[in-house]
């Protein structure tokens, strides 16, 4: 292990990527230290992040009103970024997770409404990794995976999200619909 | 002090008998047994026009290798049997050798047997043993011996008397009687001779120190010398058949998988190119170069003078990647699970995981010309049936009439699952009662993509009945071996001559997670596959189905722990994954209702 | 936090192999 004394960072040459990424995790930590200028910080968010990032989302939600949908999901996209990068390693995970979660989520019905189903999907997948099972993570995904075309994949996920809430009606619709598009896929 | 040693070879030809009985007895029934085995097996399992398609499009350079490294046929001429054959042949020699040797023989009349010297049973009466002792006594009197006769011979005749006479006793008179069962003989102990059952020279003399020298090589290195190898041998080998540092190494990859990693069939073939397995058979080739010869076969490129290295560790990618599913399947991880299976498939059919995999899975195919042409996009051999052959000849590049009807036969005959029925069945129980231990019942159609769709409830209940009978209850899983074993699959890339099979997952709905290992189907019918009912053709359903004719195949997966204690509806996810061809797979969800 | 940002970065990545592998 090497310690570099003016950058300040660890290193340690031809290690597995496991150890890399620890190591570049103690690194960034570090980083964070040294840049912090407020002696006794405490795990609460920075309120001048939260304001920023808060503004540029009701920025975006507000062109969302205004039916300016790719100017809503870019300053969506620049809110998680300044998110992603303004907010240090220590401030509270379940507040960052929340904050993340709840700016996907918007993000997702912008990329479904405007046809970007990959992003959709994707993000879509992050929130349920990330532990968010609710029913209408799973319409949104089925929806995306159909438009995509990937009816089997489309079907385990509607019947999944029918498991764990056997009376939604959307997701019952889903799978009607998407039966029948696997039964013309299977000619 | 002194022992008298077996000069006569009287006794050690019963001590090597009897060791080689032992040796040889389990031995012979073993081998008797596996040859009966064997036989059964080829007359099981289905043959399927797959397996000559499949020998007909195997290229020579596969050929050469199956030839080279196929397990050798000829099981009679086997080591073990050539073992037999001298062993028994021994045991001949030293059977006629103890029956014609003199010694042995006068000793054996040493043995006093009252019911063979008054010829009765040994269960017969008083009565009977007086009358016969009478009858005898008559004869063999010295008074009443005929006096023609010579001494000797008279001499012969009176000590039979006496034998008989002491017969008689040891069966009536007490004291007698008591010294014969407790000595073997009615006038007391006999001398018995107390020796070693080896000849002279092989103790006393020179041969002595051979013989200690023999012991201590026996011993000191060639005991150890096989201890040390079998163990190392059990030590470096997983019961599933895989390396032990492959299977750490796997089971490392899973511990630390971080969700953030994309979970591909390169992702799994790199791990396979870690194997130990690989490393054991070429050490001067680098983890990469078996990665990019993976890469090669999966994309039939030529690997120059590393094609037989190739084709070795492609045959050996088989029990890593059922090791591989074990570990997976025991961290409960189903996204490296079922991509395992996709890598399976990947490599039999040495096609790549596309959308278009299950086409491009045909032989013939001109990748090219698909990919251009297909204008509707077609992803499904169902989807490919739907137009007429010659229209399917263009769409996949195929101009050569036998060669398309080679590519429709195979595609044709490889085997679609379609779900008829699942439950949960408590065998003797109508519903899932909790903590009971419930088993999984798929009722599968097999199917060819040509065949024409219909929907399971035109099947009626009566074909879906099993037999209820004791046996069955007591082990439902007996059934299943009633069903032939799998024909050999069309994977003219692949090695090895194969037959595959099915991998059974069962997932948790509620945290998405893969709850036992998987269960390996291998008996199924592939009957229906022989059937026309082609879906461009068979217009009414109702005239030309007749549900008789299709065999309905059952699958059963045991539930790896009782069913719950609380009532209520618990939902599972049953994934039914072919290791062997691309679209022949089931995957659906079954609620397990719980009920008292 | 970082192991979640390591997972949000992770989505572009998934884009691109899924976009390719359909």
């Amino acid at each position: 292990l090497q310690y570099n004394p003016n950058s300040k960072l660890l290193g340690l040459p031809h290690s597995s990527e496991d150890v890399t990424m620890n190591i570049s995790q103690i690194n960034k930590l570090t980083q964070d230290l040294v840049a912090e200028t407020n002696a006794n910080f405490t795990p609460q968010p920075h309120a001048e992040s939260t304001a920023m990032i808060k503004k540029m989302f009701e920025n975006g939600l507000k062109q969302t009103q205004q039916q300016k949908l790719a100017d809503a999901l870019k300053s969506i996209n620049l809110a998680i970024e300044m998110a992603q990068r303004k907010r240090t390693t220590w401030e509270a995970f379940a507040v960052q997770l929340q904050e993340l979660q709840f700016m996907l989520k918007n993000r997702v019905d912008l990329c479904l409404v405007q046809g970007r189903f990959m992003d959709a999907l994707q993000d879509l997948d992050f929130l349920q990794n990330t532990g968010l099972n609710s029913s209408d993570v799973f319409i949104r995904k089925t929806d995306a995976l159909i438009k995509l075309k990937q009816y089997e994949q489309a079907r385990a996920e509607c019947e999944r999200g029918l498991s764990l809430d056997p009376t939604n009606v959307k997701l019952k619709a889903l799978l009607i619909e998407n039966t029948r598009r696997l039964a013309e896929y299977n000619g | 002090q002194s022992y008298d040693y077996d000069e006569g070879s009287e006794t050690w030809p019963f001590f090597v008998l009897a060791v080689l009985c032992v040796v040889l007895v389990p031995l012979t029934l073993m081998q008797a047994y596996e040859i009966i085995a064997a036989k059964d097996e080829d007359s099981s399992s289905q043959s399927s026009p797959l397996e000559k398609l499949s020998e007909k499009y195997t290229g020579d350079q596969v050929k050469r290798f199956r030839a080279k490294f196929a397990p050798k046929k000829s099981k009679l001429l086997a080591r073990r049997n050539l073992v037999i054959i001298a062993g028994w042949c021994m045991v001949a020699f030293l059977i006629n050798k103890i029956g014609s040797n003199g010694a042995i023989k006068d000793a054996a009349t040493l043995l006093f047997d009252p019911y063979a010297l008054l010829d009765i049973s040994a269960s017969s009466t008083d009565r009977e043993i007086r009358s016969a002792y009478r009858k005898l006594s008559v004869k063999f009197h010295p008074d009443k011996l005929s006096k023609d006769l010579s001494a000797d011979e008279r001499t012969v005749l009176e000590e039979q008397y006496v034998m008989i006479t002491k017969a008689y006793k040891a069966l009536t008179d007490e004291i007698t009687r008591e010294n014969y069962l407790r000595y073997g003989h009615p006038d007391g102990p006999q001398a018995t001779s107390h020796g070693i059952a080896l000849p002279k020279f092989l103790v006393d003399s020179s041969a002595s120190t051979l013989m200690v020298l023999g012991y201590i090589a026996l011993l000191g290195f060639i005991l150890p010398f096989f201890v040390s190898r079998w163990w190392s041998k059990t030590q470096s080998f997983t019961k599933k058949g895989i390396h032990a540092r492959s299977a750490s190494y796997f089971a490392d990859r899973l511990f630390n998988f971080k969700p953030s990693q994309v979970v591909t069939t390169g992702l799994i073939l790199n791990w396979l190119s870690h194997a130990a397995e690989f490393k054991l058979l070429y050490p001067d080739l680098t983890q990469e170069t078996f990665e990019s010869l993976l890469y090669d076969h999966i994309n039939r490129r030529h690997s120059g003078e590393l094609e037989t290295a190739k084709l070795r560790i492609v045959a050996k990618t088989h029990a890593l990647l059922f090791g591989l599913l074990d570990i997976a399947t025991t961290f409960r991880n189903l996204e490296i699970s079922t991509v395992a299976i996709d890598t399976f498939k990947s490599i039999v059919q040495a096609t790549p995981l596309t959308s278009h995999s299950q086409i491009l899975q045909l032989p013939n195919v001109d990748a090219k010309r698909f990919e251009e042409g297909s204008v509707d996009d077609i992803r499904t051999l169902g989807k490919l049936f739907t137009f007429e052959d010659e229209k399917i000849g263009k769409i996949l590049g195929i101009e050569d009439e036998t060669k398309l009807r080679e590519t429709l036969s195979v595609a044709a005959n490889i085997p679609h699952l379609k779900l008829l029925r699942a439950e949960f069945t408590v065998p003797g129980e109508s519903v899932v009662t909790p903590l009971s231990t419930p088993h999984i019942s798929v009722k599968v159609l097999v199917r060819s993509a040509k065949h024409k769709f219909f929907t399971p409830n035109k099947i009626p209940d009566e074909l879906y009945k099993e037999e209820q009978d004791f046996d069955s209850l007591r082990d439902p899983f007996a059934s299943l071996s009633n069903q032939p074993a799998l024909p050999r699959t069309f994977a003219p890339h692949f090695p090895a001559k194969r037959s595959g099979c099915w991998c059974a997952l069962v997932v948790l709905q509620k945290d998405g997670k893969v709850i036992q290992t998987p269960m390996l189907v291998d008996r199924l019918s592939f009957a229906n596959l022989n059937k026309d009912f082609d879906k461009r053709t068979v217009k009414d359903l109702e005239k030309e189905f007749n549900p008789e004719e299709w065999e309905i195949g059952t699958i059963k997966i045991p539930f790896s722990q009782p069913a719950p204690d609380q009532k209520g509806d618990y939902y599972f996810r049953v994934i039914v994954k072919s290791t062997e061809y691309f679209g022949a797979d089931l995957d659906f969800t079954l609620p397990m209702m719980v009920r008292e | 936090n970082q192991a979640l940002k390591r997972r949000y970065q992770a989505i572009l990545l998934r884009k691109d192999v899924f976009a390719v592998q359909w």
